[in-house]
């Protein structure tokens, strides 16, 4: 987390997604973040062959939200040998769908001068929290009210020790908006909501007890609901 | 804040929750 009010969405650090050894020489580590609306695949590309690599390219297999680069993969000169660069390939929602298994699956194919290597990687649902995911109060109540028991899903969060108002604005930073506020039995109720870029609203309840650092977290809508609720515990933290 | 009854239905909403 950050300081004051500068705290911004979770970044997870680049893992590596595609190993030299498979892909002649190219090493690929990565991660996604989420600025300024604006969803980016963040790219390391390390050369580890004896030559130099060139003509790089990128494409996306269908995936569960439409992800698709925006534009081209901007290698903008050769990669010499034991040279890394870094490149933030902004990313569209509106390529084609498939409902993937796990629903966060990206298979990625990668080109240059020498071949095509292909990688798959899970990227944080997170970045599919639109800005304007503030939903009406009055929305909020008429949808709770209208979904079934068995759409609702609850996790544990344990060991954090947030306060209500600290939980909502560093939620908010990751475009999970608290709504509505409520103290009944010592314990805080946080009525969120999140909507995706495929337009999908996810409701939650965040339950907080003054001195108790386990957080229990309610959500409801749609299978979306469960991975975009696990995330709130990497958005607390 | 206008008292438009949404204060009281998530009132209600929160009680509703913890004491069902």
């Amino acid at each position: 987390g950050g300081v004051g009010t500068t705290t911004s969405a979770y970044v997870a650090p680049k893992t590596v997604w595609l190993l030299a050894m498979k892909a002649k020489g190219l090493e690929i580590a990565g991660t996604f973040s989420r600025r300024g609306g604006v969803i980016h695949m963040e790219l390391s590309l390390t050369n580890k062959a004896m030559s130099v690599m060139t003509d790089f390219a990128i494409q996306f297999n269908r995936n569960s939200f439409g992800l698709a680069p925006a534009g081209p993969l901007q290698v903008l000169t050769p990669l010499s040998p034991n040279q890394t660069t870094e490149v933030s390939l902004p990313l569209s929602t509106v390529g084609p769908v498939m409902k993937m298994e796990p629903l966060n699956n990206l298979q990625v194919a990668v080109k240059n001068n020498i071949d095509v290597f292909y990688f798959s990687c899970l990227y944080p649902i997170s970045i599919l929290f639109v800005e304007d995911g503030k939903m009406e109060r009055q929305v909020f109540l008429a949808t709770w009210k209208d979904i079934p028991n068995e759409n609702e899903a609850q996790f544990h969060i344990k060991d954090c020790h947030l306060n209500s108002d600290a939980a909502s604005s560093k939620l908010q930073s990751s475009n999970i908006f608290t709504i509505a506020k409520r103290t009944v039995d010592n314990q805080d109720m946080l009525y969120q909501s999140i909507k995706l870029t495929n337009g999908i609203w996810v409701l939650a309840e965040l339950r907080l007890q003054a001195g108790n650092s386990n957080y229990t977290v309610s959500g409801v809508l749609e299978r979306e609901s469960y991975i975009a609720l696990s995330y709130m515990e990497l958005a607390l933290r | 804040e206008l008292d438009d009854g949404l204060d009281e239905a998530f009132s209600r909403l929160a009680e509703s929750r913890t004491n069902p």
